[in-house]
Parts: C-alpha cells; sequence; structure tokens
C-alpha cells in the first residue's frame, strides 16, 4: 500500500520531533 | 512512520574557481516523517542561505542534475519570487513543497516526481520540482495543478513548466512554457 500523508499529518509531527 | 520513498538532500554552495560538481554535496538521506522534521530542524532555514545557494531533495538514487537519466527527458514545475518574498514567502513555500514530495500529495502520478530544488539569488529566488517525462501531459498538468493549490497562489497567477532539454539549450530567462497552469 502506497504511503501518502497529507500536510496536517505530517505538520502534526514537527514539534513532536521538536521535543524529543 | 515510513514514508513511500527514500530521499536525499543536497546543498550546493557556488564556489566559482572549483568545478559545478565539486560545489554539489549530498548531505544525507532520510525515510520517516520523523528522520524528516529532525532534518529540517536542524538545516538553515532557505531564506538565511546566501545567494548563489541551493538546496534540492531527490528520491534517493537520483542526482539534482538534468544529466541523470531520471532527470533528462523531464523538466520542471517553476515558481519565480520576487526579491520581497524570500522574506514573506520564500520558507513557507519551500517547506510546502517538501511536504508535497515526502507526502506523495500527487496520487499516482507521484511517481513522475524526481525531486525539488531552491535556488537563492540575488536576482530573484526560485523553487521547482522537476517531473522525469515532459512529454507526459497527463502526469504533468496534474501534478501542476495540485502543486499550485497546495501552495495557495491565485488562479490569477500563472506557473510554467519546462522541458530540461529547452532550459539546457536556452538562458533560463528565455525557456518557453511546455504547460501552463
Amino acid at each position: 500500500e502506497k504511503k501518502s500523508y497529507d500536510r496536517e499529518f505530517l505538520l502534526g509531527f514537527q514539534f513532536i520531533v521538536a521535543s524529543m | 512512520h515510513p514514508l513511500q520513498n527514500r530521499w536525499a538532500l543536497w546543498f550546493f554552495k557556488n564556489v566559482r574557481s572549483q568545478p559545478w560538481q565539486c560545489n554539489l554535496r549530498l548531505v544525507t538521506t532520510f525515510n520517516t516523517v520523523e528522520d524528516f522534521w529532525s532534518l529540517y530542524s536542524h538545516v538553515q532555514l532557505a531564506s538565511k542561505l546566501s545567494s548563489g545557494c541551493d538546496y534540492s531533495i531527490f528520491k534517493d538514487g537520483i542526482e539534482p542534475m538534468w544529466e541523470d537519466s531520471r532527470n533528462k527527458r523531464g523538466g520542471r514545475w517553476l515558481i519565480t519570487l520576487s526579491k520581497q518574498q524570500r522574506h514573506s514567502d520564500l520558507d513557507s513555500l519551500w517547506l510546502e513543497t517538501l511536504l508535497c514530495l515526502i507526502g506523495e500529495a500527487f496520487d499516482d502520478y507521484s511517481e513522475e516526481v524526481c525531486g525539488a530544488v531552491i535556488n537563492i539569488r540575488a536576482k530573484g529566488d526560485k523553487i521547482a520540482i522537476w517531473t522525469r517525462e515532459a512529454e507526459n501531459r497527463e502526469a504533468v498538468t496534474y501534478i501542476g495543478k495540485v502543486y499550485k493549490e497546495r501552495l495557495g497562489l491565485s488562479s490569477k497567477v500563472v506557473i510554467g513548466y519546462q522541458a530540461h532539454a529547452d532550459t539546457a539549450t536556452k538562458s533560463s530567462s528565455l525557456t518557453k512554457n511546455k504547460f501552463v497552469v
């Protein structure tokens, strides 16, 4: 199955990663 | 969260005393959403780069140059920016471009995408999505329409697609558009 992600999903990870 | 593709970030810094290819460096590759953000948060924003520098993000294995076999029959959707837009729009447009690529925003036509390039230039910055086959009208125009929408460009704004074969033989300002959306 193709792994596609919409922008909101991707943007949601920006700050999760930044806080790790 | 794995991405569909592994992507490579390249950095180009113009040192006139060196051949073009010596100025181009592979920074790193990534294939997860988490690693993308980790990388993004560690590299300089495009608007902070000096003139003559480029970032390129390409599918792993494709070099960010016309000569690569996966690029040479292709072309690019080109976004040209005014000098003023470096401070207002450049970083958000580049990030949106990156999200389109890693998120596979072009549905079945995402396979046509090779990568994207941002050129930081004193006369005006440029952002482009490169695709692999300029003659594939259906795929190219679909990608262009989705890209323009994702960038939030007004319907009054027209963006053009230029074949690399045409760009390579003319100065880019004179390259004719093969398609527009």
